[in-house]
């Protein structure tokens, strides 16, 4: 089960640019 | 052709576009200690993607509120009043809505843009970079 900042960490990260 | 540097300077938006200026962007944040904004807008990005028929994204708007907006931390402090109504009244109603960050979201992108963007771009971290 992911924890509730998991799930927020993985939706930052999702956000962030990944190459130029 | 434009510079990844050249593109840094021409927005705030182009700056968060690239990987290594949300990087550094990020690292100047954190030692301003104001990380927590930058990090809200991305989250804020992540969740218009999130798919609202899954679970996980009624999870992921209460985390957004518990860890920056209901309590008293910078972007709180940044937000108008009504905007973190809206948004809590939203998750009490559980009414989740891909656009439900988007005011708030606008809201601290507009003081970015006025404070740490500019700092930014001045700052010894960028010219040290550049």
């Amino acid at each position: 089960l992911n924890s509730e900042d998991d799930l927020l960490q993985k939706c930052i990260g999702s956000a962030m640019p990944k190459h130029r | 052709p434009d510079s990844p540097l050249a593109r840094w300077t021409k927005s705030l938006h182009s700056l968060l576009g690239d990987q290594d200026g949300a990087y550094l962007f990020r690292t100047f944040l954190e030692r301003e200690k104001c990380v927590d904004t930058l990090d809200f807008w991305f989250a804020c990005n992540g969740f218009r993607q999130m798919d609202l028929k899954d679970t996980k994204t009624l999870r992921v708007a209460k985390a957004i509120y518990k860890r920056y907006i209901e309590n008293n931390s910078i972007v709180s402090k940044q937000l108008k009043p009504a905007t973190k109504t809206y948004i809590r009244d939203s998750i009490k109603k559980q009414q989740i809505d891909s656009i439900m960050f988007d005011q708030a979201q606008t809201e601290i992108q507009t003081v970015m843009e006025e404070n740490a963007y500019q700092m930014f771009l001045t700052s010894d971290i960028y010219l040290e970079y550049v």
